[in-house]
């Protein structure tokens, strides 16, 4: 969701 | 997923390949600060909460598996494993876990895009990140002979939060909104600490001398 930080790293 | 990026995370995977070759070859973690590694683990755990509900991609799936169980047998190895944990510097490893723990919990309670608890704990994880080779660096610092393989490992632990960094101007410039302040700052602060460190490292190798930090 947007209000989460993305998360597509390690 | 961009070249630094990449070169980031293979760079991550070398150093625990270099430092599980120290602890299972050599069976020594001598100049290794289990503080730093407990905290390592703490880190994985914490923000890989999300590992079998969130699904990016298969490398990311497996890369977390891999951080997870390497940074978990590292810890067993030092504590449980006889001859390694004889080689282990206790006493010299005085780094107390509260320090870091509690402030980057507090942290990340105050300072985060979510107050959930899986948001928190992935927050948690960045700034616990930032500081946790802090007790290694003061090990460093006691050990009078640093051999080689710790000593690239730091050195190759520093260098994939400084390709990190470069995958954030790339994205930032590549990417329309890429923005992410808090894995930002988490990470600039991580890739300072290393300074010291890395102008001592590259001057030793430079001199071709014994890597030795100054008191």
């Amino acid at each position: 969701t947007a209000d989460e930080e993305a998360k597509d790293e390690l | 997923m961009n070249v630094f990026r990449l070169a980031g995370d293979m760079t991550h995977l070398s150093s625990i390949l270099v430092l599980l070759l120290k602890i299972h070859t050599i069976k020594s973690c001598a100049g290794i600060s289990l503080k730093t590694q407990e905290l390592y683990a703490l880190v994985f755990i914490t923000r890989y909460l999300d590992i079998f509900d969130r699904f990016t991609s298969i490398y990311n799936f497996l890369m977390k598996l891999i951080f997870l169980g390497s940074s978990l047998s590292i810890v067993w190895y030092m504590r449980r494993h006889k001859a390694v944990h004889r080689s282990y510097d206790k006493d010299q490893d005085t780094f107390r876990y509260q320090f870091i723990v509690l402030p980057c919990l507090l942290l990340a309670l105050v300072i985060n895009h979510k107050l959930t608890f899986k948001e928190v704990m992935w927050t948690f994880s960045l700034y616990l990140e930032a500081v946790a080779i802090l007790p290694q660096l003061v090990l460093l610092q006691r050990t009078r002979n640093i051999d080689n393989l710790t000593g690239q490992y730091v050195f190759l632990l520093g260098a994939y939060r400084a390709l990190y960094l470069l995958n954030w101007v790339y994205r930032y410039f590549t990417e329309p909104g890429f923005v992410r302040w808090i894995t930002w700052i988490a990470g600039l602060v991580q890739t300072l600490l290393y300074a010291d460190f890395f102008y001592y490292y590259i001057l030793s190798w430079k001199n071709n001398v014994k890597l030795e930090l100054p008191a």
